[in-house]
């Protein structure tokens, strides 16, 4: 990726990350639609021997053979019975039955993840610079789950089957389902063998926002990565006939309209159908929308399609307008046409004019990359957001991570819209989602296993989410682009990622496979779940009172029993830190956006003489009242002068 | 309907394996022909679970969840990119 690097602090990284030996030996297995080996973020060039305990193929498949496999790429394998078992053999002119990336989203997410530096990356000259995966100097070991049709439990299961045996040491899965019970759901249940190997497992929280309860991979064990903004934009203008201006976002990168105002018409009145607003295909009466300017709204049928379609109807640009489920979140696309994406505020007054002018004209002017756009980073409005709908007292998503026009390799298969009638070759593209925001934390997790290799899975994401920041650098409150307020830690979990910060935590949480149990116990699975989750006999001791809340977890999500119904207004937490740097003695602040529910640490003081020394603390929170709408956040800081360890609290009632 | 074929994923307790087998994947095999002579296993899965995935029609799914050892018998998920 182009910018993420420097956004995140990586280039002054040499001072806290190993430059090449203990880097080389991580390596990062993506599971999603494959790979574009020939693309120069797959080169090897510098990098030393495959480290011994790798045990990953090459498979050879349709336009793929083992041979494309080097130093940097080190395994590429393909799953697909499934998936063929259910949607029938796999049409291999139409896609390939091999690691190959007929799609693109494969060769993105692994190049963001561990992509090696390519200089002059760009797409159609946007977001030009030098282009890196986090964890440039790690290895790279694809695992192709998702086809055309989608990608199938039985095959992701397989796949993690195989990363495991393969000794990748983190996975990144830009994908998820419904949620689920754990021992249903099998990315959870593969990533729980993988954290049992000492594996990082990280998912996107999925694409569900900025609606609450819409994650998916919710799991204790899985890192939950949302997403957010960059301090770069794309910025389109808009001139209107009536001398008013509007300012979009657009990838557009073709011959510019001609420099005068043109004829400018609403899709809705250029259609014969209920929905022609939307720009679907086939909707749009030529004869209506010929050398004209189109203002379709956004929804339904892809954004890129959209203008394809107003293209083919001899349109000459396109206006895309946001909606109420969008609301001023703006997405660049390399349309195939003059087109700028604009927000539900811009829109509202564009159709304005249209409505209240005989003859509307307009024009777009394009103005490229620009950067250092603040504040940033924003929270993206699609990102998915907690509370946690399958465990409520773990809060999700557990940290925010660059997610929006995000630039990365892509496959040489499509062209950067994805559609059939783009016969463009693009070396990278900017693409959002969390499926870009979760690459971004495996690479990171992947660099703080190169720098501290015996740190556990749980260790490593402690280190990224209790120092992650919510604050911008004046002060103010992380913002969520879908309300213009402050986010919540039910929109950004721990805060944004800060991989500098992350390598010298202080202190960590640190959670094992038995904590893991223990909280199985304390949701009272039966030993059938248990089985089916942990592979094994675990019998819950009916002696224990196990806890929820006594799951090791870097932040805290406590759930009150709704006003008037029976249960204890206090609720008890334990956690566990333990010292990963110098001895030194930690004091305790609490802040909170309520004095409504008192907060009480005890101790408050913790001192470590030696590394690795484990001191325990309790929490408690009493709410006398709350009204069941009331959400309280806050944060636990613990800090010794020179480290914070910070947790954040979200407090609701169930 | 009942003969439609789906995939399912079916965990099995190893511990309850019969000592008659000295291979957990000839148990799957015993399990898995037990409800159907002509269900092909798709995969065998070694870490991430004990078990097995297969074809299977809805009744040979739920027969086989009342054969001794199986945990669960868990119908395919479909899951999408973010």
């Amino acid at each position: 990726t182009t910018r993420t690097p420097s956004f995140l602090g990586l280039e002054k990284s040499a001072d806290f990350f190993p430059e090449s030996d203990a880097m080389g030996d991580v390596i990062v297995g993506v599971l999603d639609t494959g790979v574009w080996p020939e693309r120069k973020s797959f080169d090897d060039t510098g990098f030393g021997p495959i480290p011994a305990s790798w045990k990953g193929q090459c498979e050879s498949g349709t336009n793929f053979s083992s041979a494309k496999c080097n130093r940097k790429l080190v395994g590429a394998r393909y799953f697909s019975r499934g998936y063929e078992t259910t949607l029938g053999p796999i049409d291999e002119s139409e896609e390939s039955k091999s690691p190959r990336d007929d799609d693109g989203h494969g060769t993105h997410t692994a190049s963001t993840a561990a992509g090696s530096i390519v200089q002059g990356a760009n797409l159609l000259g946007y977001a030009s610079g030098t282009a890196r995966g986090m964890a440039n100097r790690a290895r790279v070991a694809v695992y192709k789950v998702c086809w055309e049709g989608g990608c199938f439990s039985s095959d992701i299961l397989a796949a993690m089957d195989k990363a495991i045996d393969d000794n990748v040491d983190v996975l990144s899965l830009s994908l998820g389902g419904g949620t689920s019970d754990y021992y249903k759901d099998s990315v959870a249940i593969g990533a729980f063998a993988a954290m049992e190997k000492g594996i990082l497992v990280s998912c996107s929280a999925g694409n569900g926002g900025p609606g609450p309860f819409s994650l998916s991979n919710v799991a204790p064990w899985i890192t939950t990565v949302g997403a957010g903004t960059l301090d770069r934009d794309f910025p389109a203008y808009v001139s209107l006939g009536n001398g008013k201006n509007f300012s979009g976002v657009s990838l557009y990168a073709g011959d510019s309209l001609p420099n005068k105002m043109l004829p400018f018409v609403y899709a809705g009145n250029a259609s014969n159908v209920t929905n022609g607003n939307l720009c679907m295909t086939g909707t749009l009466i030529p004869e209506k929308v010929k050398g004209k300017i189109v203002l379709c709204d956004r929804g339904i049928n892809a954004r890129v399609q959209k203008g394809s379609v107003v293209k083919a109807a001899g349109g000459a640009g396109m206006i895309l307008a946001n909606t109420d489920a969008n609301g001023e979140e703006l997405v660049a696309d390399a349309h195939l046409l003059p087109a700028t994406a604009v927000g539900q505020k811009t829109g509202d007054a564009i159709k304005k004019y249209l409505t209240s002018d005989p003859n509307p004209t307009a024009t777009i002017l394009f103005g490229g990359t620009k950067v250092g756009v603040e504040p940033s980073p924003v929270v993206a409005a699609f990102s998915s957001r907690g509370p946690n709908s399958i465990t409520p007292e773990i809060l999700k998503p557990d940290i925010i991570a660059p997610g929006v026009n995000i630039l990365a390799g892509w496959t040489g298969a499509v062209g950067p819209t994805g559609l059939e009638e783009d016969d463009r070759r693009v070396e990278f593209n900017i693409i959002s989602g969390t499926s870009m925001s979760c690459p971004h934390v495996s690479g990171l997790a992947a660099l703080l296993k190169g720098a501290h290799p015996e740190w556990s899975p749980a260790a490593i994401r402690s280190a990224l989410m209790t120092t992650a920041y919510t604050a911008y650098k004046n002060g103010e409150a992380l913002l969520d682009i879908a309300t213009g307020k402050p986010s919540t830690p039910f929109d950004h979990g721990a805060g944004h990622v800060d991989p500098i910060s992350a390598a010298n935590p202080g202190l960590i949480y640190d959670i094992n496979a038995d904590d893991y149990l223990n909280f199985i116990c304390a949701l009272k699975y039966t030993p059938s779940q248990i089985n089916t989750l942990a592979r094994r006999n675990f019998t819950c001791d009916s002696s224990k009172k196990y806890s929820v809340a006594d799951l090791n977890y870097p932040s805290f999500a406590v759930s009150f029993p709704a006003a008037g119904s029976d249960g204890s207004n206090t609720i008890k937490y334990s956690r566990t830190l333990t010292n990963v740097g110098p001895a030194g003695t930690y004091k305790v602040t609490v802040s909170s956006t309520s004095s409504s529910v008192k907060i009480i640490v005890e101790p408050e003081t913790l001192s470590f003489t030696r590394m690795n020394e484990k001191k325990s603390y309790t929490v408690s929170f009493t709410a006398p009242s709350m009204s069941s709408t009331t959400n309280v956040f806050g944060r636990i800081e613990w800090s010794d002068g020179k480290h914070v360890v910070s947790s954040p609290v979200a407090i609701s009632q169930t | 309907a009942m003969e439609i074929k789906k995939t399912y994923i079916i965990h099995m307790a190893k511990s309850q394996m019969p000592a008659t087998f000295d291979d957990h994947t000839h148990w799957y095999d015993s399990s898995l022909k037990s409800v159907s002579e002509s269900a092909e296993m798709l995969y065998v899965y070694k870490n991430v679970v004990n078990g097995f995935s297969a074809r299977l029609t809805a009744q040979e799914a739920e027969s086989l969840e009342s054969q001794p050892g199986i945990l669960s018998v868990l119908p395919e998920l479909k899951y999408e990119l973010h």
